[in-house]
């Protein structure tokens, strides 16, 4: 098998679904207290996966909104102002649908390949591990 | 009922990648 440093530096999508490399980039990203960024992002990939008829996932689509885009989060901060309004819209319409966070996720996901991935490839963390 | 809090955790936790 690949060695977490081949599996992990093909790409952020590679680190985040290997079980070691997502921990660690999580232990990475909470010293610079941007956990929210990732959690979100696991958070949108759940909620997909999510019955959209089951009303559980309303609360979750509502939770989601509150914790990571209706304040001046990590995420917020990170979003669109046009991708933050159009989820508000859709909270406030109660007319979920699975896909309502692509537009969010990618935008976090850019960012984090943008600068938290590529620090995270050159942290101390990440090198005493390898 | 559950918390939202817990939802949202589940919901994160759903998502992570499972055993190498």
């Amino acid at each position: 098998p690949d060695s977490p440093r081949t599996r992990w530096t093909k790409s952020l999508l590679s680190l985040l679904g290997d079980q070691d490399g997502a921990q660690l980039f999580r232990t990475f990203l909470e010293r610079d207290k941007h956990v929210d960024t990732l959690d979100f992002w696991f958070a949108c990939n759940g909620f997909r996966q999510m019955d959209i008829n089951n009303t559980k996932t309303l609360r979750v689509a509502k939770a989601i909104y509150k914790r990571y885009i209706e304040n001046s989060s990590v995420v917020a901060k990170q979003l669109k102002a046009a991708t933050k309004s159009y989820i508000r819209d859709v909270i406030r319409r109660q007319q979920i649908d699975s896909a309502m966070f692509d537009q969010a996720q990618t935008e976090i996901q850019s960012s984090m390949e943008d600068s938290a991935y590529q620090n995270f490839l050159t942290s101390d963390i990440y090198l005493e591990y390898i | 009922l559950e918390s939202e809090d817990d939802l949202l955790q589940k919901c994160i936790t759903s998502a992570m990648p499972k055993q190498n």
